[in-house]
Formats: C-alpha cells, sequence, structure tokens
C-alpha cells in the first residue's frame, strides 16, 4: 500500500 | 473520487455554508468559537498552497478556492462585522497548546520534508484538534444553538465519511496514507461524545443541552 506524493484529496 | 468521500466533502460544504448563513441570517456569531474558526483558516491555507502550482481537478481546485474563501469570510464576519456579538470570554482555548504540539509532530512524522509537504502534514495534524476550542465553548456554555448543531454534526461527519473512503480506497486501488488516516480517526472520536449527544437529543427535537 502506497501513500501518493501528490494529495489529490481535500 | 469515490462516493464516500464526494459525501464526505458535501458534509463539509454544507457545514461550512451553515455556519456561514447561521452568522450572516442572525447577524450574530453567539456560541461560535473564533478560535477553531482561525484553525481552520490556518488548516485550508498551510494544505492548498499547492493550490496554484498542482492541478488534480477542476472539482479540486474549485472546492479548495470555496473553503479557502468561506473560512476568512467567516473570520471577517466573527472579528469583524459582528464583533459585538463574538462571545470572547467563553472562547477561551489557549491554540498555542494546539498549534506547538502539531508544529513539533509533523516534523517528527511526515511523509517528506519539503515545505509543501511539511504544511501539509502540518494541515492535518492541525484539522484533527481544530474543532477542540469549539466543543470545550459548547462544555463552557453547557448548550449550543440547534443550527450550530446541525454545523457541528455535518462537520464531524465529513471526517468520518473521509475514513470510509479511505478503506475503500485502500481495497480498491491499495491507496493508504496513514498520517491522514491516523489523524481522521482521532478528529472523528473528537466528536463522538457531541455525535451521542446530538443523536439523542437535536434529533429529537430537543434543545442542544449538556447534561448539567
Amino acid at each position: 500500500a502506497i501513500a501518493k506524493a501528490s494529495h489529490d484529496e481535500l | 473520487m469515490n462516493i464516500f468521500r464526494l459525501l464526505g466533502d458535501i458534509c463539509h460544504l454544507v457545514a461550512i455554508i451553515v455556519l456561514l448563513l447561521k452568522i450572516w441570517k442572525t447577524r450574530s456569531c453567539a456560541g461560535i468559537s473564533g478560535k477553531s474558526q482561525i484553525l481552520f483558516a490556518l488548516v485550508y491555507t498551510t494544505r492548498y498552497v499547492d493550490l496554484f502550482f498542482t492541478y488534480v481537478s477542476l472539482y479540486n481546485s474549485v472546492m479548495k478556492v470555496i473553503f479557502l474563501a468561506s473560512s476568512y469570510a467567516t473570520l471577517y464576519l466573527i472579528y469583524v462585522k459582528f464583533k459585538a456579538t463574538y462571545d470572547f470570554n467563553h472562547d477561551t482555548f489557549r491554540i498555542e497548546f494546539l498549534l506547538i504540539p502539531c508544529v513539533i509532530l509533523s516534523l517528527l512524522i511526515t511523509h517528506d520534508y519539503s515545505p509543501v509537504e511539511l504544511l501539509w502534514t502540518f494541515s492535518i495534524y492541525l484539522e484533527a484538534v481544530a474543532i477542540l476550542p469549539q466543543l470545550f465553548m459548547v462544555s463552557k456554555t453547557g448548550e449550543a444553538e440547534t443550527i450550530t448543531s446541525h454545523y457541528l454534526f455535518a462537520l464531524g461527519a465529513y471526517r468520518a465519511l473521509y475514513i470510509v473512503n479511505w478503506i475503500y480506497r485502500y481495497y480498491t486501488e491499495s491507496f493508504i496514507d496513514g498520517i491522514a488516516v491516523v489523524a481522521g480517526i482521532i478528529q472523528t472520536i473528537l466528536y463522538a461524545d457531541f455525535f451521542y449527544l446530538y443523536i439523542t437529543k437535536v434529533l429529537k427535537g430537543k434543545d442542544f443541552k449538556l447534561p448539567a
């Protein structure tokens, strides 16, 4: 499982 | 995007609009913690600094602008336009006791030490505790206007729905962000006793009063 570098959530 | 996150964002938007309308219509910010609103404005400012150089989607950018604009508009209403109705006697939570630990924690536990990422991490930690001055104020006054309780319910429901969104994303796209999840769970737990009172009282038409 990865945490995306760019945050796509508000 | 998934339905849980969309519903969460809608709850968040509803909460912010309900608060703005409450203050604007009643021309009063009685019972509202200006300190919590300062923290929320700080949360959006530090989290959305990438607004101008990271484009995720039109929806994402539009919502960021709405959240930023409405949080500063709320501050303006509380501290400028309806300043006379601001209940500073009951809004006494020491927010430095929230800000400093969040700064320290965001330096200790973060995905990356770039400025934007550190600000994002700080905003995640701060959002988890930003409602505390408001909940503290409600506990001091022992009650809240019904409209304020609707605001708090929507605000609490938004992050609770985000937790469902994170579970959904974990199983569908094996995506997980531990920092956001842990902070989101803490944030939602802080609303737990409020949720209980809201559901057992406000939804039964009673006033929102804390047991004396």
